[in-house]
């Protein structure tokens, strides 16, 4: 289960990246 | 100087940490003032997604150790999380309702440093729970090694060989693998050095105590000598594990704290 997390945490980290980069390209665009 | 003190917690945190650090520049700087935000409906689900993995994953890993500790740390992680991914949620509403909203703005801002905060919280607890695995197989080592002291036939010191044998091997391997998972160099440069002493002076202690159950038997002198000696390598070899216990517990900010 440890290992698994650390999986959910990185695919979390990576969701909450593009998300941001939305926010983001929006803003720059 | 690094700030994340394991290269699994760097990969992971670095490029969104980088990411929301960018856009809070860019809100402070008022570059996202005045212009619409499009529909964020699909990522935020996709985080909200994720964060609902990662909680029931962390709730069955919580649930399955025996580590204490961890049980008691890592809920309040799932909390930060789970309350910033309703931030999310919230601010993607609103933004439905008007794309300028200002108060969506603040909230997707706190919504992406909760995740942050809260994923970089959970990970510690677990990596925490990670260091203390090993810690406990350092100090298994340190116990069995003051049974030398009571070796005193060539039979005991066959068995006491035998079973340090397997414990060492264990503790050499835990500590090579976390070496290689620091991100601080000089912290890896530490364990190297104290793990290649201990296992330098394993074959040291073996053959003190031999010399020790020698001189015992041929009942001549130099017994208090070769007692000396046995003491002499087993404090060594223990104060070198006492250092990788407390190495192990370092991370980067106690660096920081320090400087």
């Amino acid at each position: 289960p440890g290992r698994e997390m650390v999986r959910q945490a990185r695919i979390l980290a990576q969701a909450t990246s593009d998300l941001v980069n939305a926010i983001k390209m929006d803003a720059e665009g | 100087m690094p700030v994340f003190h394991t290269k699994t917690i760097e990969s992971i945190l670095e490029p969104v940490a980088q990411q929301i650090s960018h856009l809070v520049i860019m809100h402070e700087e008022g570059e996202v003032d005045g212009k619409a935000i499009p529909d964020l409906t699909v990522p935020v689900a996709a985080v909200q997604a994720a964060v609902s993995n990662l909680v029931r994953v962390g709730k069955e890993t919580v649930q399955t150790t025996e580590d204490q500790l961890m049980k008691r740390d890592m809920p309040p992680a799932f909390i930060k999380v789970e309350n910033s991914s309703s931030k999310l949620v919230q601010a993607s509403q609103m933004l439905k309702a008007d794309p300028y909203s200002v108060p969506a703005r603040d909230y997707l801002i706190d919504g992406s440093r909760g995740i942050l905060s809260g994923t970089s919280d959970l990970l510690l607890t677990f990596d925490e729970a990670e260091v203390r695995k090993i810690i406990r197989v350092c100090k298994g080592i340190l116990e069995y090694l003051t049974v030398a002291e009571v070796v005193e036939t060539m039979e005991d010191l066959i068995t006491y060989t035998k079973n340090l044998g397997p414990g060492m091997t264990k503790m050499s391997k835990m500590i090579e693998e976390r070496q290689q998972e620091l991100t601080h160099q000089e912290h890896r440069q530490m364990l190297v050095n104290s793990m290649n002493t201990v296992k330098e002076l394993l074959p040291v202690l073996i053959s003190a105590i031999k010399i020790f159950v020698t001189t015992k038997s041929s009942r001549g002198g130099g017994t208090e000598e070769a007692e000396r000696n046995r003491r002499f390598t087993f404090e060594k070899m223990s104060a070198e594990i006492n250092e990788i216990i407390r190495v192990l517990q370092l991370t980067t900010w106690d660096e920081d704290a320090w400087a």
